[in-house]
């Protein structure tokens, strides 16, 4: 699980 | 994107516009905590850091661009503008903002997705920044509450502005619900805890604005 997966919201 | 999350979004983006519209037609920030406002261009500054190494969509980077640039112009207008400064009562503002973030950030060291101490690298920068700014934007909000419980009169723009920051967090706590049933290993407890823990310091605000709204009254907050 990289950075992006968990941060797609604002 | 769930319509929970869109419309939590546009929440959001509306209560910027309706602060930014008060400040910049009626040129007043009577009854704005500046203490709040310099809180949120920290939440945007330290959660957006990865707007241009990291691509998501193009709604995702121009709603970030749109957040971080109406944020700082705000504090801008409420520091610097000469007309717009005059209206800005410190004397009311008198919340630390130091008392939020220092906690802020050593929770966020100490309790992040990441929590590998470790690897000082840039993504568990990233991480730490990111998770400092849920913490921080859940009680950003404590210096404007308190200073509209000392402001008597809180006029119908300021009103609507607070409701609306406090209502799109309670949408994205109905998208995280709406994800959790639909996607696969969608869990984020830092978020979700920090996004109910903001969404009820606004409990008692929305009581007394739902009762104004009702009784069709000026809002007034006990004190």
């Amino acid at each position: 699980r990289d950075y992006i997966d968990d941060h797609d919201e604002l | 994107m769930n319509i929970f999350r869109l419309a939590g979004d546009m929440t959001h983006l509306l209560s910027v516009l309706v602060l930014l519209l008060k400040i910049h037609t009626i040129k007043s920030c009577a009854g704005i905590s500046l203490k709040t406002q310099e809180l949120y261009a920290v939440v945007f500054a330290t959660r957006y850091l990865d707007i241009f190494t990291s691509y998501i969509s193009p709604y995702n980077t121009m709603m970030k661009l749109i957040f971080l640039g109406s944020s700082f112009s705000i504090v801008w207008y409420m520091r610097y503008h000469k007309i717009v400064r005059r209206s800005y009562d410190k004397d009311q503002d008198t919340f630390r903002p130091y008392i939020l973030m220092l906690p802020c950030l050593i929770l966020a060291l100490l309790i992040n997705e990441k929590f590998t101490f470790k690897e000082i690298s840039t993504s568990f920068f990233l991480f730490v920044m990111w998770t400092f700014s849920l913490y921080l934007e859940a009680v950003a909000i404590l210096p404007q509450l308190v200073m509209l419980q000392r402001t008597r009169n809180i006029d119908n723009l300021t009103g609507q502005y607070v409701f609306l920051l406090g209502a799109y967090r309670a949408l994205y706590i109905l998208n995280w619900i709406y994800r959790y049933f639909t996607e696969e290993h969608f869990v984020h407890w830092i978020t979700w805890i920090s996004g109910l823990v903001q969404t009820l310091l606004y409990a008692d605000f929305f009581y007394y604005y739902f009762q104004s709204w009702k009784n069709n009254v000026k809002l007034q907050l006990p004190a």
